[in-house]
């Protein structure tokens, strides 16, 4: 039958003038193959489960996307992860808040969906599960890029955050 | 953040999300994105949505939940669901995006952010489509 996939990356203050046009082919590049591991799994008839979570892994391995490697760093100057993800047809779902080991945070929360009578594991918990089920570990230093680490160093200085009420929590 | 919404050939629907959240970020802060019902949500027949943007404001107004029951409840199509729940987020001081199909696995795009990083794909167009601004 009929099947389809929509992906995003992020939203934010992407001005016109800021990407260059190498940046942009990036981004796009990025996208495509994220979309090109969902549609696999489509196509060949897999679940949709199988194809967002496969597609969003994709993206959580391209350091130019908030998650996974590249992700933002917090205050203190740690990457703290969050995924989740949601079944349509049981409505059983499964997420992880402030993950720092697990190499993609998205097939994480899948095991707490299918592994675990829980729906939300968070911190040191979660890093936990994710060794217990033998999801794939990185040193925290895996998810650092240095274009993020220089945006936590331009937001230490002018604290534009604390500004700007729409992004008072940081 | 990142996310992903299907409709597979066996018409069921999936919604997945991820982050590292917002630069700064303190006191072991989360948003939407590890919240069912606020930056993931998905039930059959209905939607499946993955949003992305400042979660403070998308928890309060369970945003990816809004979507589907604007759509259950409402009988609005996934197009205005999408922009009426990004509307209520921007009317209390919230900005960012979302992406959602429906039962039938049309997609929609709703934000009132400048930019989001999208694109979709399906059987009715096999090639992919992708669009930033």
């Amino acid at each position: 039958g009929p099947w389809s996939l929509a992906i995003h990356g992020g939203a934010g203050v992407i001005k016109r003038g800021d990407l260059t046009p190498e940046k942009e082919a990036a981004y796009r590049a990025g996208l495509d193959a994220a979309m090109a591991a969902g549609a696999k799994v489509l196509k060949a008839g897999g679940s949709s489960l199988d194809a967002v979570e496969a597609t969003v892994r994709v993206l959580e391995d391209n350091p130019l996307f908030n998650a996974g490697k590249g992700a933002v760093f917090t205050a203190e100057g740690k990457n703290e992860l969050d995924a989740s993800i949601m079944d349509g047809k049981t409505l059983k779902a499964g997420a992880v808040a402030g993950v720092t080991r697990t190499k993609n945070p998205i097939s994480l929360a899948r095991a707490v969906m299918e592994q675990s009578p829980h729906v939300l594991l968070a911190r040191d918990g979660a890093d936990q599960f994710s060794k217990e089920k033998g999801l794939e570990q990185v040193d925290p230093s895996y998810f650092r890029t240095e274009e993020r680490w220089k945006q936590l160093e331009t937001w230490r200085k002018n604290h534009q955050a604390a500004l700007d009420p729409t992004h008072l929590f940081g | 953040t990142v996310g992903a919404v299907a409709l597979d050939q066996a018409g069921h629907v999936a919604a997945a999300t991820s982050t590292g959240g917002m630069t700064g970020k303190r006191w072991g802060r989360i948003g939407d994105s590890p919240i069912i019902g606020a930056g993931t949500y998905a039930r059959d027949g209905v939607c499946a949505v993955s949003a992305t943007g400042s979660g403070e404001y998308f928890i309060r107004e369970t945003a990816a939940r809004q979507v589907c029951d604007r759509i259950a409840w409402k009988g609005q199509g996934v197009q205005q669901a999408g922009d009426d729940t990004i509307k209520s987020i921007g009317a209390i001081g919230g900005d960012g995006g979302l992406i959602a199909i429906d039962g039938q696995g049309r997609a929609a795009f709703s934000m009132n952010d400048l930019g989001m990083y999208r694109g979709a794909v399906s059987s009715a167009h096999p090639v992919a489509r992708t669009a930033i601004f």
